[in-house]
This record gives structure tokens, C-alpha cells and sequence, in this order.
């Protein structure tokens, strides 16, 4: 729902980072890794 | 000059050890010596280029394929069990001997050619040039090998080198992503606690805004 | 057991042209057979391990040493310029036959040893195992520098693979560091506006709280 959207919107970036949550490196290979090949 | 020494057992005696030397020019179509030898006497002969095409006109047989033929009996470059050697002696004197050769199908055998041999004046002669010959040959294949060898070496140690620099290469590109990420986690991570303490300063700057709107209300 | 087939030309007469096959066990030391054969007649003579310490002995060298010169001499290992052979006939029948065999020094050879060598009853038959036995070196040398080749090959194509290879890593390594950035960048921008955006959002509630209160005052 545009609810859910919103709220998602406001924790995470665009590509699923969390804006506050720090990272670590598995999160972080993860999150790249779903990056589709930006060439 | 091509040269090629064989050791042959005629099949009328196969118990007796000649040696066959072939020498000829770079195509053996255009005719070749034949040196016979028993170890005591030699016997020489040649056999021309006319006689070579003379030969395979009489059997029928394709220039080209007749030579290959040649090529596989006297210079052993076919299967062995697939040709025959026989050799008889004209008069008593041995000066006179014929050589023929022969290739083996099934069931029959059909002669490739014979030629009949001189005996040579000097066989010793003829010997030691033999001789000297299978030694030259020992010396420049002793010589290839030697090379080969010394090659085989250096490959094999640039085998090593390259599969050592492969080796160090995966682990750098392991170390680099390990490299990256930890700068990438570390200089995330600070943005990130920028941004919490941005949230909760304008959370605070909210309440600080709404408290006095709420008392008011 | 070892052999080694040499040609030599005496130094008594260099235009004759002999050929010296020597025999051994495992050690030179133990003892080896000579043969020797100028194309037609062939002697033949042994010298026994005791002989080889007495020679050594009479030379006052020590027997390790004298066995090295006779390998350099006799198997030809050693510079074949610091060696000389010769030979002399006993009686004219040919029947005995003398060998020695020298080492030259700058200005002087001295002898590393001689012995008398008889005639063998079938000089044919020695030197058909001669040729023989060349033929069979060739043979085995011919196949051993052919395994040595397909070797060569197979390493020539592991190195090409190898660099193949590297040159992917070597590219992978680059692509991999370029598409982490990428990504990096892209995360971290993400960050950059948020917090961009948080600190706009606080500039403007500080705006709010302090602009009524700046009225008021």
C-alpha cells in the first residue's frame, strides 16, 4: 500500500539500505550483489 | 642430402642381419642410392627417376602413391610388419646381389620393386661412413634432446612462474573486495549516524515547535 | 649394462678412421670391454677392476680421479681436445693389436693407459651389433626427443592457458574494483541527500520554532 511505501520510503534508500542502521560487510555484499550489473 | 640406415633380415633367411642405407635428395621421386651391407661386404646401387615412374606405370599405380609406398618401405615410415625384404646373391662371388622389396595385404603380398646391387671395392669403406653416419646422428639427436630438455625446463618454470602470479593475483582481488567494503562499511556507517542524529535533532526541533502549539491548544 | 660408441683417429696415423665401443657395468670402476674396429677387422680386450687400480696406483693418482679421466677419456665426457688415442698394430697379421689412450697437459700428455686388444674370429658380426646398437640409440633417442616434444607442446599450451587466465584475473580484479565504486557511489549519494534533505527539514522547523518566538520578541 502507498501506506507501506511511505513507510518503507522513509527508512530505506532506493536500493534497500537503511538510512540509520549501520551495515556490515555481509548486509553490504548482499545489497551490492542485488544491484543489477550497472553497466 | 637426406640420409636413412635400417636394419633389415631378408625373408629367404631371416636369420642374417643387413644393413639398408637410403640416401637421396630432398624427394625421393627423383631417385635414391641403396647401400646394402652385411657388416664384411656392401654392395651399391641406384635407382633413377625414370625407373621409379617405369615401375609404377608397370604396376598401375599412381606416381604419387607409388613414391609414398617407397617412402613407407625403405625409409620405415609405414607399419614394418607391412613390408618384406629379400635379398639373393647373383654368382658365388657375392659380386653381384638383388634387392627386392615387397608390401604385405592379406593374404598376398606384391613386389614394390628390385634392383640389383655391385659390390662396392671398398666395403670398410663403406662401413665407416655408415658408421660415422648412425654416430652423427646420435650426436645431433643427443643434441636436439639436450635442447628440448633445456626448453622443457624453462616452460616448466615459466609454468610455475605464471600459475604463482595467478595465485597472488585471486588473492589480491580477494583483498581488494575485503579492502573496499571495509572502507565502503566504514565511511556508510558515518553518514548513517549523521543522519540519526539529524533525525533526532529535528525530532526534538518538532517537539521543541509543537510543545508550546500543544500547550497553547 | 652401459655402451658407448666412438669414432677416434689415431694419433700415429689421424687419416684412419677407427670406431671404439666401450662396455660397461653400473661403475666404469669395475672394469669395461673394448672393442675396436676400422670397418673390416675388429679386436676386442677387457680391462678388469684390479688392472684400473694398479694404473691409478702406478700414476699415484687417486682411483676416483683416474675412473673420472678414463669416463672423460674413453666415454668421451670430457673435452674431446684434451684426449688422445692411438694405435699400433703387433704383427702383420693384424692379430694383436695395441691401444693407449693420453691426456695432454699444455706442453706434455702423459699416458692414462694402454692394453693389447686380439683379433676377434668374426670382425662381421661385431660390427653388425655395432650398427645395431646405433640404430637402437637412434631409435631410442629418436622417441625420447619426440615425448620431449609432445612435452614441450602440452607446456607451451599450459603457459598460454596460464596467461589467459591471468589476464582474466588481472581484468576481473579492475572490474570488480570499478563496480564496487559504483555501487559505493550510488549508496553513499543516497546518504548524501538524505541528509541533505534532513537538514533542510531542521533548518526549516529551527525557522518555525524561532520565528514566533522572534516576533515576540
Amino acid at each position: 500500500s502507498s501506506e507501506t511505501k511511505e513507510h518503507f520510503a522513509c527508512k530505506y534508500d532506493r536500493y534497500g539500505d537503511s538510512y540509520t542502521a549501520d551495515t556490515d560487510m555481509a548486509q553490504l555484499k548482499g545489497l551490492f550483489s542485488r544491484m543489477s550489473n550497472l553497466r | 642430402m637426406e640420409k636413412k640406415v635400417s636394419r633389415i633380415c631378408p625373408v629367404s633367411d631371416p636369420s642374417t642381419t643387413y644393413f639398408l642405407q637410403i640416401t637421396w635428395e630432398k624427394d625421393l621421386g627423383v631417385g635414391f642410392d641403396v647401400i646394402l651391407t652385411d657388416g664384411q661386404l656392401a654392395w651399391a646401387g641406384r635407382v633413377t627417376e625414370d625407373e621409379i615412374s617405369k615401375e609404377a606405370a608397370d604396376m598401375e599405380m599412381e606416381r604419387e602413391k607409388y613414391i609414398e609406398e617407397l617412402q613407407k618401405v625403405l625409409l620405415f615410415r609405414g607399419q614394418t610388419d607391412k613390408y618384406n625384404f629379400d635379398i639373393s646373391k647373383g654368382e658365388a662371388s657375392g659380386e653381384c646381389l638383388n634387392f627386392s622389396y615387397e608390401k604385405n595385404l592379406k593374404d598376398v603380398s606384391f613386389r614394390l620393386g628390385s634392383m640389383d646391387l655391385q659390390a662396392v671395392s671398398s666395403p670398410a669403406e663403406t662401413i665407416r661412413e655408415m658408421i660415422s653416419y648412425c654416430l652423427h646422428s646420435i650426436m645431433g639427436l643427443q643434441t636436439k634432446n639436450e635442447d628440448l630438455r633445456k626448453e622443457n625446463e624453462r616452460l616448466l618454470s615459466d609454468v610455475d612462474d605464471l600459475q604463482g602470479q595467478l595465485l597472488k593475483c585471486v588473492e589480491a582481488k580477494e583483498e581488494l573486495e575485503t579492502e573496499l567494503y571495509k572502507r565502503f562499511i566504514l565511511v556508510l556507517n558515518e553518514k548513517k549516524a549523521k543522519i540519526r542524529s539529524l533525525q533526532q535533532c529535528l525530532k526534538e526541533a518538532k517537539e521543541a515547535t509543537e510543545g508550546p502549539t500543544l500547550k497553547r491548544d
